[in-house]
């Protein structure tokens, strides 16, 4: 069983 | 004062369609270097990035660096109203709230102006770092396209494997099982450059979503690595972009 993640998790703000 | 004008509207159309699929709304960021715009998708799975440098453009002005807010549809309605070889211009003054869309006909007989209501939008950047994806596949865009579509009847996760010598595309689902593999090809058309073989999933209807851009452009580039997101990326011309990235699934 797979899990979507986040884009944002990978990408910092700014 | 920010004007830019495009010889070809069927160009913002192809840029527009690339983008409602996954989005609703988006600011698009102007400057003296060109217009810029980076949104994720509602779920925040997807990201897409578009550049259009000032050489885009037959006509470019930006005094001030200006954030307009746009609804694509909306945009994409102004849009059907002119005709793809139509040349456009958008405009906006400093403190604006209105985006001004002119059309001019081939044979400049033909004048158009429409007026679209800006969004306040609070958006959010991210930083996207330069990455060095250790698979890089480059492939028609409409190769990629079928194989997306292809891949998505089957089942909604698609499993990318790329290595040395291939890129394979497998879903697995109630109905069975699709497995297509790309090698090089003698006439380039499909080329692979790795230095480390990457296996990850993804959600199928976004790459199916991204591929809403395969009529801007001939080629696609595909870039992966480890515990980083796919990225697709399709040139606008020679003068800009639209790139997707996509988080990977992770095994729970």
């Amino acid at each position: 069983q797979s899990k979507q993640t986040s884009i944002a998790s990978y990408f910092s703000k700014v | 004062m920010f004007e830019a004008r495009l010889g070809s509207t069927l160009l913002l159309k192809k840029i527009v369609d690339a983008l409602r699929d996954m989005l609703n709304q988006t600011t698009l960021d102007c400057s003296d270097s060109g217009i810029q715009l980076q949104s994720m998708d509602n779920s925040h799975v997807s990201l897409v990035a578009l550049s259009l440098q000032v050489d885009c453009f037959e006509k470019y002005r930006c005094d001030k660096n200006v954030s307009l807010g746009v609804d694509l549809k909306s945009l994409a309605k102004v849009l059907k109203c002119a005709s793809g070889d139509d040349a456009v211009t958008i405009s906006a003054p400093d403190k604006a709230d209105k985006l001004g869309l002119s059309f001019e006909s081939l044979n400049k007989e033909r004048f158009a102006d429409y007026e679209l209501r800006l969004l306040n939008l609070d958006q959010e950047h991210l930083g996207i770092p330069d990455t060095d994806y250790s698979c890089v596949v480059h492939m028609p865009a409409t190769e990629f396209a079928r194989i997306c579509r292809d891949m998505t009847t089957f089942s909604e996760s698609v499993t990318i494997v790329c290595s040395k010598d291939s890129i394979k595309f497998t879903a697995n689902g109630e109905m069975g099982t699709a497995n297509i593999k790309l090698t090089e090809t003698s006439k380039g058309d499909v080329s692979l450059q790795v230095d480390d073989p990457v296996t990850q999933s993804f959600a199928g209807r976004y790459l199916n979503t991204f591929t809403r851009a395969t009529p801007l452009s001939e080629r696609v580039k595909i870039g992966m690595a480890a515990d980083v997101p796919l990225l697709v990326e399709y040139p606008i011309e020679d003068f800009g972009y639209i790139r997707y990235y996509l988080a990977p699934k992770v095994d729970d």
